[in-house]
């Protein structure tokens, strides 16, 4: 699951900085 | 829990809701009743305002946050128009993602919830929750957009060509019903979470947690409802009654999504719709 949701993970786990769009 | 540990949440909530969502169905409110003080959306009704409406949005005066987020996906010269709209919307669309990701996040106990169980409740949440805060964007004649800077008719979406035209439509449906029940900003926040802690979800570890965490919002905004809108006794069962059209709804829209990935071949899906809507539905 992880390795196909990458960026929701991501979002997930950093509280601040942004996820490159 | 408590009535006061109830009301404590609901705060929470609420202001977490402000926190992220820079558009509010107050603010939402406000501008599509022209009580803005001549600060009105921009009307994009056709292909010329179309292009006319890329400069405002480029060049509007927001506050610094909200211009960071505002920043335009590079210009595609000679684009076809409905592809052109389509990836402004999707380019919207990923941004309301990390909002909702981040109001999410503050639920209290969900962060101490299974890693998987995070990302499948994030994942099959955040459409239905996008298409909620919608329903306060629209009115009969069209939708706000770009953070209330935009107005986009539905006449306009109407006349784009097949199958683009009716990507939206189904939305102005559920958002006349759904505005229907008159709900605040605090009550979306709630109904916002309880979204998001939906136990069937499929391929969930631990449903125990989440579950209780969900029981916990629904006797908030239940206790909410009732104190805020007293004289609509039904409104806590009608709302509920929405997440089944919001599965459908989405369900449909995913779908759709799918098939103009293999009709369109000039389409591309962001990156991050892409994850969350593979083998969603």
């Amino acid at each position: 699951l992880k390795e196909k949701h990458k960026i929701l993970h991501r979002l997930l786990q950093n509280s601040t900085s942004p996820v490159e769009l | 829990p408590e009535s006061a540990d109830l009301r404590a949440l609901s705060r929470q909530l609420c202001l977490s809701y402000h926190r992220h969502f820079p558009l509010t169905k107050s603010k939402a409110k406000a501008i599509l009743s022209g009580k803005t003080h001549g600060n009105s959306p921009f009307v994009i009704h056709d292909m010329k305002s179309l292009t006319a409406g890329q400069y405002f949005i480029n060049c509007r005066q927001l506050p610094v946050l909200e211009r960071q987020r505002s920043v335009l996906p590079p210009e595609e010269p000679a684009e076809e128009l409905e592809l052109s709209v389509f990836r402004r919307i999707q380019f919207r669309s990923a941004e309301a993602v990390q909002e909702v990701t981040e109001f999410t996040k503050s639920i209290p106990g969900f962060t101490e919830l299974d890693m998987n169980d995070q990302v499948i409740l994030l994942k099959y949440g955040v459409i239905e929750v996008m298409t909620t805060m919608l329903a306060p964007l629209m009115n009969k004649d069209g939708t706000l957009f770009a953070y209330g800077q935009i107005f986009m008719t539905r006449e306009f979406l109407k006349s784009l060509r097949k199958p683009f035209c009716e990507m939206m439509e189904p939305k102005f449906e559920f958002a006349a019903k759904f505005n229907l029940l008159e709900l605040d900003d605090s009550d979306m926040a709630l109904f916002f979470a309880v979204i998001i802690l939906s136990g069937d979800r499929p391929g969930l570890v631990n449903v125990k947690p989440i579950e209780d965490l969900q029981e916990t919002v629904l006797q908030a905004l239940e206790l909410q409802l009732k104190t805020i809108h007293p004289d609509c006794p039904q409104l806590f069962a009608k709302l509920l009654q929405k997440m089944t059209d919001l599965r459908q709804l989405v369900a449909n829209h995913v779908r759709h999504i799918h098939l103009l990935k293999k009709q369109e071949l000039q389409m591309c899906l962001h990156p991050l719709l892409q994850e969350i809507m593979r083998d969603l539905y």
